[in-house]
């Protein structure tokens, strides 16, 4: 096992999980579709304020390490804020409801909910 | 990320998936570990989305990714999705998108739709195996009835292949990585096998969310990318989320 793959045999007895390979519960949370859009993910994202905005600039720091002049997020903060509207009903208002709660430019919250796609290269 | 859907000898649909994220992102040297991985976890929830006070789905997502990767319709359906490299990937249909090409779906926000709208299994199916897409990928949908359990393999345009359970023909589970079912998958990255090893283990009459979170302990199921672990019973309407870790030693990916 201690060499690579690092394949074991097939586990038993992981759950309830506990032990180094579980590392908590997953908190519970309620977005109600009734409310507006924009302020549906309000509470939720103040919580959550700073590990998200953790994620932004780990990203940040991964585009200006691909291209090191920082032209790359100048260009997510001056481009995609523009193309919010052209998102399908009703992710442009929720996209802007996160940044606004997380204070962070909308580029950038935009770029975090597209990663999916740019990523599977 | 590894999704597997399981029919139990009663007929009964269990739905699980390891969440992996973050290669090449960012190796912390220091600490062993996938950097993005790291930030990511603090960052998982579990969502109940209600109208008129009734849940309409639940998920397990990421706070300020508005789309979905995991969820479930309570007594209806269950999805996640797994990704799916292509040369032909989702980078191209969004700069088609960003040049004002907008036939294409976002993948997070198509599984959302079909979460909040659709009210079927077959309906679900159809959506996401006729919608055009910007990324390519991997749909794993559970249902509520003996048989009901598929994997959609979509291109950006169109659909490659359904995979569906066949308990008559002994596949009383599909199980889905990163890669078309229906080649080897990477030999440095075959997560596959053991996998289907441990169910094959397991067997029909044992599977529970018990037996399906021992089979995505097991390395390399789990790896240094893996974020969290789903497990969903459609019938009983339960949705449980983990945070995972993957301490050494334990493969990158």
């Amino acid at each position: 096992q201690d060499v690579p793959p690092y394949t074991e045999d097939c586990r038993s007895g992981t759950y309830p999980p506990s032990g180094p390979t579980y590392k908590g519960p997953v908190p519970w949370y309620t977005v109600n579709l009734d409310q507006a859009p924009y302020e549906r993910w309000q509470s939720m994202i103040k919580d959550k304020k700073e590990p998200l905005n953790d994620v932004i600039q780990h990203i940040k720091k991964l585009a200006n390490f691909v291209i090191p002049s920082g032209k790359l997020i100048v260009l997510v903060d001056a481009l995609l804020p523009g193309l919010i509207g052209k998102l399908p009903y009703p992710f442009g208002e929720e996209i802007k409801g996160v940044a606004d709660a997380a204070e962070t430019p909308l580029g950038e919250i935009l770029l975090f909910n597209i990663f999916y796609e740019v990523f599977t290269v | 990320c590894t999704s597997v859907v399981a029919e139990d000898s009663s007929g009964k649909l269990y739905h699980a998936r390891n969440l992996d994220f973050g290669l090449f992102l960012g190796w912390d040297v220091k600490n062993s570990s996938w950097m993005i991985t790291e930030l990511l976890r603090p960052l998982v929830v579990n969502v109940n989305f209600v109208r008129n006070n009734k849940t309409v789905f639940m998920s397990t997502s990421f706070a300020g990714y508005v789309g979905m990767l995991t969820g479930m319709k309570p007594g209806i359906f269950t999805l996640t999705m797994n990704e799916r490299f292509s040369l032909d990937g989702g980078y191209i249909g969004v700069i088609e998108w960003i040049l004002g090409d907008r036939d294409g779906s976002w993948m997070s926000f198509l599984t959302r739709s079909v979460l909040e709208n659709a009210t079927s299994y077959d309906e679900a199916k159809a959506l996401l195996s006729k919608t055009q897409i910007l990324a390519p990928a991997y749909f794993i949908l559970g249902g509520n009835k003996s048989g009901d359990a598929c994997v959609i393999t979509r291109s950006r345009k169109s659909c490659l292949d359904i995979w569906e359970l066949d308990t008559k023909d002994d596949r009383w589970y599909v199980l889905e990585t990163n890669y078309d079912h229906w080649k080897p998958p990477l030999p440095i990255d075959n997560r596959r096998d053991p996998a289907k090893k441990c169910m094959n283990r397991t067997g029909q009459k044992n599977i529970s969310f018990t037996t399906m979170y021992d089979v995505l302990s097991t390395k390399p199921v789990l790896n240094k990318l893996t974020t969290y672990t789903a497990l969903m019973s459609v019938s009983d309407g339960k949705l449980e989320a983990y945070l995972r870790d993957c301490p050494d030693p334990c493969v990158p990916w």
